[in-house]
């Protein structure tokens, strides 16, 4: 599984979460408006976090962050 | 599978629960009102419990906490 | 496959029943109104009981316990 | 595959019978009026008896007894 | 592949061929009126006949007896 | 795949040919009318025939003998 | 993918051409009007020829030859 | 996948090209008008050519030589 | 996945290009008007140029040369 | 899973990010207005940036970068 | 996953980068108008870059370059 990330504000930040025992951050992603990040689970990454305003297409279409 | 789950106001919860014999809290990922946390079940996370007031994504269409 | 349960009032249980020749309740997760909880099928869990009231949304749509 | 069950009454019997040569019940889990029971095909059991009033949802929709 | 039996009568039988190069009866469960049944192909089990009044619901729909 | 026969009358035949080089019959299974056999394709059987009035269900939606 | 024949008269030929290097004919299966008979695709046969008038149901649909 | 041919005249020919480095003629399998041949692609065949007046279905629906 | 051409005149080739590090022509199928090839993408087949006047049905439908 | 990515202006990036613990650029490929890109994940790129005027199309539907 | 590229005037070229940590110009297919290529991502190429005017068909439907 994959997300489109698409900032409509500059600073937004797309966080990745560690897999396994512990749950920390292991990198934040930063876009200015407009850009785009398409992103996948891995095997580093199990949980992502998105801060800031932008929209966030998936499998199950579309969700704002505001 | 994964599920996206959007705050709706300070202080959401979203607490993973150990896979195995023992059902224990192992993280709980605080959210502020607006922040999108995306989630799976993982080799430690069988069970995903959320508290406050939050929006979740899953295969199966949406459903509110309140 | 998983199910996501929304208790309808405080004191909801969703009990974890083991795999294998022996079926006993190996774990109860209590649920307050409006709390979610996210559940597979695992290595260790081959049923599940729900008590209380609660909203249970699986593959197949949504069921209510009463 | 699994199948959801819902008692219409108490004294619902949800019965498991054992897989491979010999065909026997190896548990019979009793559901109290609107208790929910998720239940499974597994290593164990390869075929489930319902008796009682009770609903049933499976891939093909649901199915009462009377 | 599984199929749920409802019987329509006192009596019907479910009973289960043997896989192999042979093919013999190896079970036959006995279901009273509104009793269910719900049964997989095995590795024991690759025929199963139906005798008596019974709905059968299968990935291909509903087909009864009588 | 499997196949869902219902006999329409009495003494229809169910009959399993070998899987391997040979093609040959290696079991008839007699069906008296209202009767039903749910059948596979196996390690032992890779092609069916049927003989007298019947109906037949398959992925393929029904086709009838007569 | 299996495929249903059904004799429209009298002497239909379900011919297994062999797998492999060489294609020859290894079987002929014959149908008296009104028969049906369900084949797969094996490890013995990669085509099937059908001789007089029949009726065959596949994953694309129905086909009648003449 | 598998394709079926019919020959809407005398004289069709479905002809197996070999897969591997070399592409050759391995075997031309000739229809009378009316009758059917179901084949596969195989370990030996991976391209098909058909000369002559046929029909053929496949996956993406029909398609008529002239 | 497999390609189906129709020459819609004569001389259409279908030309086959290694897989591999090295991109070469390793065979050219000449079709005269009217003649069908189904093709796959082979060990040695992992791009396919088409030149003359035909009609491609693919998994995404159909597309004319010109 | 892949994304075309369309340059709607000249001096469009599509940068890939690296799979593993680190999270760096690898690689940045410039498109002039017009070109397509198609690009999968890989063992190598498990993130992907886009910057510029840009259509992408991916298995959810187009967004535009702006 | 495969793509249909049509070219629509002379000189269209598609060309294959590499897969693995760099990424480079491995080939370049040129085509004359009208012409139809086919290709597959492979074990040596994990994105492709189309140039000059032509019509891109994949899973996601049509794609014009321009
Ligand atoms: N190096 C990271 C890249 C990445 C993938 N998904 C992410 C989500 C958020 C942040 C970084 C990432 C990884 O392979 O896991
Ligand atoms: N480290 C955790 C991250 C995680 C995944 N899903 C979760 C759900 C809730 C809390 C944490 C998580 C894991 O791999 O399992
Ligand atoms: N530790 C349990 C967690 C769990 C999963 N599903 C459950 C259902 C009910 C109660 C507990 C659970 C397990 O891995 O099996
Ligand atoms: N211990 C049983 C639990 C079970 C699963 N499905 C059932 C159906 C009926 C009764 C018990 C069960 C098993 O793993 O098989
Ligand atoms: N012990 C049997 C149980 C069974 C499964 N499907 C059946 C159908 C009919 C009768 C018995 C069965 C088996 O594993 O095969
Ligand atoms: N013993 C047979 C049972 C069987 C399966 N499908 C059949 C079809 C017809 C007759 C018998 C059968 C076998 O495993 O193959
Ligand atoms: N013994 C043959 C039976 C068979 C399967 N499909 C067929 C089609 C035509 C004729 C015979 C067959 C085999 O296993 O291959
Ligand atoms: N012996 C051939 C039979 C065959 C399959 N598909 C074909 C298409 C055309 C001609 C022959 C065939 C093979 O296994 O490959
Ligand atoms: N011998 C070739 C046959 C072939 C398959 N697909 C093709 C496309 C074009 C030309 C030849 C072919 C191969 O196995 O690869
Ligand atoms: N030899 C190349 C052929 C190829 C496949 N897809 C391509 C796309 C563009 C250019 C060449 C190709 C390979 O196997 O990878
Ligand atoms: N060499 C790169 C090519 C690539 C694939 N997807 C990408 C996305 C962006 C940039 C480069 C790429 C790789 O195999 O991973």
């Amino acid at each position: 599984d994959f997300f489109i990330i698409k900032a409509l504000e500059d600073g937004v930040q797309v966080i990745g979460l560690t897999r396994g025992e512990a749950t920390k951050f292991h990198h934040a992603e930063k876009l200015d408006k407009g850009e785009l990040l398409v992103v996948q689970f891995t095997a580093h990454t199990s949980a992502i976090k998105i801060k800031g305003e932008a929209k966030v297409q998936s499998r199950y279409g579309e969700m704002n962050t505001d």
